[in-house]
């Protein structure tokens, strides 16, 4: 692990969570984010982009994270929905 | 194409800018040349949809101006939650539709170097403000391709008179607003109207009854975790995350988050996330358990003495004070007494316990100008190592070891969202009562 990488990990998160591929922490709950869903979350975030999903920060990856882009988030209100779809499952 | 769910439920609209491209950073774009692009940017939109946009002044003072979209260029934090980063990175956004009152604002990185048809070092105007507007017309990002509300910055469009958007955004925009099936109005207006500026923001006023706690500092361990970093204190700890904000103002259980550790929990020693398998380790006195996410594995907690580590003295050590993971080098130290031990967890291999790098332990004094017995240290930024220390915390840059000069800093204020403590007077040096302690002069 070189320090360019343990940065990239780092950044990654943050640049998942920003763009919404990572939902935001519940301040109520604060679920931590599993290993499992990051590697799903490169993995939308690859398809999204038109990039093969790999479920890793490979170099194509890195190289969009990085790309000029729009601040808003790609994926909005992902909780939201799912919250809506479980509610409603739970009232069936 | 994506739509975020609202709309404007009127189709003439009313556009401002309230700030220009300043001069020194975008030099070719004369501010009647950037009200151009945008005119042609929205006529982008009301060419297919029956949208009609009117551009109304700003007065005298070049300040008072309204509308629905009101566009301004802008650097960093700027007020409105999403602060931009400089050149390079993000390079604007816009708010949906709505009743708000930022609904529709456009804001545009002022330290871009914006132009107009310019080459791949600038960033054209019009392509960003087509999809800008698209956001404040009510269009999410979208994956499809081609789609000038792809996230990602696409290069100029070439000549602007006569683009046309893709049929994935037609298509959008006609799904909100329907067909256009007249010519749309070319945007001029002899009689500008003057609106009245929106009100300054306020902030809000928040009680925190564990604001105490959280701002003298003193916390047992500090861990970059996922790239949030984890402050542990008793039996709470707080996050902050990347952007430097909380999750939360106040503090989360341990108990309730971290299942696996011991109930009567109250003292974290060490804690950091192993980079060879994301598991996360923590130590608590003599013992240390491995968490896969939140939950503890199963065969823990292990006694510290898994990891060989002795003293100079010939005594096994007993407790873990600080341990983090070099960015510099990718390998694992673990402070323990004024010393500390190197390990190499990339050769880790399944069911067999590591064991200190040869050479150690060594003695803390060789990461001068930070405390020998710190509370704890995390990599952060650009690689740098963090040394956390009661309310302060020393900056170790990149790979080094033996900076000249360390200059603590409040993790308080840095790191929790504390408010800066008042100024005070510069404290005399107990050792040097009558000296002088300006550096300036000497």
């Amino acid at each position: 692990i070189t320090s360019a990488q343990s940065d990239q990990y780092s950044k990654a998160m943050d640049w998942l969570g920003r763009y919404g591929y990572l939902p935001p922490p519940d301040p109520r709950t604060g679920n931590l984010h599993t290993k499992e869903g990051i590697e799903q979350a490169i993995r939308v975030m690859q398809r999204f982009g038109g990039l093969q999903e790999t479920g890793v920060l490979d170099s194509e990856t890195i190289r969009l994270m990085s790309a000029r882009r729009c601040s808003l988030p790609d994926i909005i209100g992902s909780e939201d929905r799912l919250r809506r779809k479980r509610r409603r499952r739970r009232k069936r | 194409y994506a739509l975020s769910g609202l709309k404007w439920h009127k189709t003439d609209l009313t556009w401002s800018v309230h700030s220009y491209p300043s001069p020194s950073q975008s030099p070719n774009l004369p501010d009647i040349l950037v009200d151009n692009i945008l005119r042609s940017a929205f006529k982008a939109w009301s060419n297919v949809a029956p949208l009609n946009f009117r551009h109304v002044a700003t007065d005298s003072g070049g300040t008072a101006a309204g509308g629905d979209i009101r566009v301004s260029f802008n650097r960093l934090f700027h007020d409105d939650g999403y602060p931009f980063d400089g050149q390079g990175g993000t390079l604007a956004h816009a708010f949906f539709p709505g009743s708000a009152e930022v609904a529709g604002d456009t804001h545009f990185d002022d330290q871009e170097v914006w132009s107009y048809g310019g080459d791949s070092s600038s960033t054209d105007l019009f392509a960003v403000a087509v999809h800008e507007f698209g956001h404040a017309l009510g269009l999410s990002h979208s994956s499809s391709d081609p789609s000038i509300m792809k996230p990602y910055y696409q290069g100029g469009v070439g000549d602007i008179v006569n683009f046309q958007l893709a049929v994935d955004d037609k298509l959008a925009i006609q799904q909100l607003y329907g067909v256009r099936d007249t010519a749309p109005s070319d945007g001029g207006d002899p009689h500008l109207p003057r609106l009245p500026s929106p009100p300054p923001p306020r902030p809000t006023q928040l009680s925190d009854p564990s604001f105490n706690e959280r701002c003298q500092g003193g916390f047992d361990a500090v861990a970059n975790i996922r790239g949030e970093v984890f402050f542990f204190k008793g039996a709470q700890f707080w996050r902050t995350k990347r952007d430097g904000s909380l999750v939360s103002n106040r503090p989360a259980q341990i108990q309730n988050f971290w299942m696996g550790l011991p109930p009567q929990t109250n003292k974290i020693d060490a804690v950091y996330e192993r980079k060879s398998d994301s598991h996360i380790i923590f130590f608590i006195e003599s013992q240390y358990w491995v968490f896969k996410d939140t939950e503890a594995m199963s065969g823990y907690p292990r006694p510290l003495s898994d990891w060989g580590m002795m003293r100079r003295n010939g005594q096994p050590v007993d407790k873990v004070e600080a341990a983090f993971i070099w960015a510099h080098n990718g390998k694992t130290y673990l402070f323990s007494g004024g010393e500390f031990w190197r390990f190499d967890e990339s050769q880790k291999r399944q069911g067999v316990h590591i064991q200190p790098e040869s050479g150690y332990p060594r003695d803390n004094s060789l990461w001068a100008g930070v405390p020998s017995h710190m509370d704890d240290i995390i990599s952060w930024g650009e690689g740098d190592a963090y040394f956390f220390k009661d309310n302060f915390y020393w900056v170790l840059k990149n790979g080094g070891l033996n900076q000249e000069v360390v200059t603590p800093q409040s993790t308080a204020v840095d790191w929790l969202r504390c408010p800066a403590p008042p100024a005070e007077p510069t404290p005399v040096d107990p050792r040097f009562p009558k000296q002088c302690n300006c550096e300036l002069n000497r």
